[in-house]
């Protein structure tokens, strides 16, 4: 699974996400990345998610709007995104990353998983990572 | 407004053998988003950009290089979504086109629906003139050799990581 966030010049925030799937998966089978809520969601008013990781548990916890949620309540995008994942880890045993950003272009790559590949561009430089802690 | 752009290449369990490609893959998905941003685009043709580009990039699960269905075929997934306004657009179950990012942006900008799936989402590709690609030429031999293995070793799934999209 790749996918993507941004914050634009104009405050305006996206996503987008693209999967080929679960390795072996059965013919038809539709994960996360396609539902909305799930394999990413954006609102100008709150941020912006995209998802990867272990598909149905990511639908069982509707893991983007999750964070989101977590987001309104007032927290920063580092911890509602752990949050977040750290509840789907701890309710249905599902693993995963996210990257997220707010309006205001703040920005986080949180994985429970081994690793995850990410990269982030702000101010000119670029920051990218594989490992926790990168 | 600082303009920002994040991405990612999937998670699980990435073999050292793919890293270095994997670490490079994002950091050009990166380059050609933000330069969208830098110019005055929109966030949305930022994300399409740069999900484009890891699409491209057979390092990655998503258009080439997807992973392999029990039949050894390939069936793609994706969603974009705009903050401005709540819109969405969405594909699943999607064969034979190299970028499915980009027909969920299709989706979003010129229907009333917000996902599109397997037939009926390829008929949309064809009206809206998005050209068909080959299977072959979205299979890799990682991922033959990886749906292989799980079939000689009789198994449905690698390990827990192996079951992440």
């Amino acid at each position: 699974t790749v996918g993507a966030v941004a914050v634009d010049s104009d405050g305006n925030i996206a996503c987008a996400t693209s999967t080929g799937g679960m390795l072996n998966k059965m013919e038809g089978r539709v994960g996360d990345t396609p539902c909305i809520g799930c394999g990413g969601y954006a609102d100008n008013k709150i941020g912006a998610v995209s998802t990867t990781g272990h598909g149905e548990a990511i639908m069982k916890v509707t893991l983007a709007r999750l964070i989101l949620f977590h987001m309104e309540q007032g927290q920063s995008v580092e911890a509602a995104s752990d949050l977040g994942l750290a509840y789907m880890k701890s309710r249905v045993d599902g693993l995963g990353g996210v990257v997220t950003v707010d309006p205001q272009g703040h920005w986080a790559a949180r994985f429970s998983s081994p690793q995850m590949s990410w990269g982030a561009a702000q101010k000119d430089t670029l920051h990218y990572g594989l490992y926790t802690g990168e | 407004m600082l303009p920002v752009l994040v991405v990612h290449g999937g998670a699980g369990h990435i073999p050292k053998e793919r890293s270095e490609k994997s670490t490079a893959g994002v950091c050009s998905a990166v380059r050609a988003g933000y330069a969208i941003l830098q110019g005055g685009g929109s966030s949305m043709d930022a994300v399409v950009e740069a999900v484009s580009e890891l699409e491209n990039n057979p390092s990655f699960n998503a258009g080439c290089g997807s992973v392999l269905n029990v039949k050894g075929e390939v069936e793609m997934d994706a969603i974009v979504m705009d903050g401005k306004t709540l819109g969405s657009g969405a594909v699943s179950a999607v064969r034979c086109i190299a970028n499915p990012v980009q027909l969920a942006r299709l989706v979003m900008d010129k229907t009333s629906h917000a996902c599109l799936t397997a037939e009926g989402a390829t008929q949309f590709a064809s009206a809206m003139g998005v050209p068909t690609v080959p299977q072959e030429s979205l299979i890799t031999e990682y991922s033959r050799i990886e749906v292989t293995e799980i079939h000689e070793a009789g198994r449905t799934v690698f390990t827990k990581e192996g079951k992440m999209g």
